[in-house]
């Protein structure tokens, strides 16, 4: 799992685009595609491996927060954002995937205030692993 | 190891190595497992690695990151040393010790999110309960978001780990002798303080039934180490603790306890 190489392109994009860190840009924003596309190159590799997982779901979380998706269709017209330079790999086929339903407590409950306490449905899924 | 998945689906899985059991925008939590023993495809799980997101919530202002493994007693804290964090104890760890191993409960309120691991004999165990919706949202995740989304806990076991209980079971222990050792009403590991005690007095574990007694007669046979009675039993109970509605969709083992019985003697 060379999540390294990914973690590398991740810096030289940013440096190559002139930005300091994350900020909500359409330039930042395709540092983030840049990195899904390598992230997404990489998954079967890394698919056992913590960092990985924790490193995508910054990348989803940081594209959600600085609006990505809108910022880089008003940018250049297209749903992807990002013009294509040669050579690079395409974006993933992307496939139907359900809106986060309106109904999708944690994330507001999260945000509910200092006392941090959950507001949404009661209904508690289990899970469990043990044994050989 | 006994997968019992959110779905309510029941699978023994080999997935050896590290594996993602849930991983959404508030926690991570993977798995490794190695063979129990050489030769055999039945893996037992060894380390588990729980992240507490700091990320996406105000609730949190930092990762927290719980680690276990089986060659060491269960920390009773993160790794960093806390053992809570957040306005009002948003995320906090519990420890305790029983008769049949210690146990770990990290609460994360905001979520409404419970994470048990329990280290019993050699071997690790995790249960967990969380919201609907933050399963059922982190279960939509797919490939244009740059990862091939596996999560045992949310989809179950890939179809080529996925093992039979009859034909991959080990022969350590007939099948009489295991299942006599699984139905057994007393303990073979006596509590050894007086601590452990009092948290014996306070499980209450109940007879192994359904597919909890199946895999423990899969765990004895493949193994013969009683520790694997222990590890189903507190298993079970954990599930009929997280999920009351579980204890009616297991499948009626009537039949299998009544051979047992008579196995027993």
């Amino acid at each position: 799992c060379d999540l390294d190489a990914c973690t590398r392109a991740y810096d030289e994009s940013l440096e190559s685009r002139g930005l300091a860190g994350p900020e909500g840009s359409a330039a930042y924003c395709g540092v983030l595609y840049d990195f899904g596309i390598c992230m997404h190159n990489i998954r079967r590799a890394c698919r056992g491996n913590l960092n990985y997982h924790t490193s995508n779901t910054m990348l989803i979380h940081l594209k959600t927060i600085f609006e990505c998706a809108k910022r880089l269709q008003q940018e250049t017209g297209s749903a992807t954002g990002v013009p294509r330079k040669h050579g690079r790999p395409p974006l993933p086929p992307s496939t139907p995937r359900p809106d986060r339903p309106s109904t999708m407590a944690p994330p507001e409950a999260a945000q509910a205030g200092p006392e941090c306490s959950y507001r949404g449905s009661r209904n508690l899924r289990h899970c469990g692993l043990f044994g050989d | 190891p006994h997968l019992k998945t959110f779905k309510g689906n029941m699978q023994t899985c080999r997935v050896q190595g590290a594996w993602p059991l849930v991983d959404n925008p508030y926690l991570a939590v993977q798995v490794t497992n190695e063979p129990v023993l050489f030769g055999s495809q039945a893996t037992a799980t060894t380390k588990v690695t729980v992240l507490v997101k700091g990320s996406a919530t105000p609730c949190l202002n930092q990762t927290k990151t719980y680690e276990a493994t089986a060659d060491a007693p269960l920390p009773d804290t993160f790794i960093d040393g806390t053992n809570k964090s957040g306005p009002g104890e948003a995320v906090t760890i519990r420890y305790q010790d029983t008769a049949f191993g210690s146990l770990v409960e990290i609460r994360i309120r905001y979520i409404e999110t419970t994470v048990i691991v329990r280290k019993v004999g050699r071997y690790l165990a995790f249960s967990t309960s969380m919201p609907d919706e933050l399963v059922s949202w982190h279960s939509g995740q797919g490939d244009d978001q740059g990862t091939d989304g596996v999560q045992l806990c949310v989809q179950g076991c890939p179809l080529s780990e996925i093992m039979d209980l009859d034909s991959d079971r080990g022969h350590v222990l007939s099948w009489a002798d295991a299942l006599a050792k699984c139905v057994a009403k007393t303990s073979s590991s006596p509590p050894s303080t007086s601590t452990m005690a009092a948290a014996d007095s306070n499980e209450g574990l109940g007879d192994l039934t359904d597919q909890y007694l199946d895999w423990c007669v899969f765990d004895l046979m493949t193994t013969g180490k009683e520790d694997f009675v222990l590890a189903a039993r507190s298993a079970h109970r954990d599930t009929l603790a997280m999920d009351p509605g579980a204890a009616g969709n297991l499948r009626n083992r009537t039949a299998a306890q009544d051979v047992g019985a008579g196995a027993a003697g």
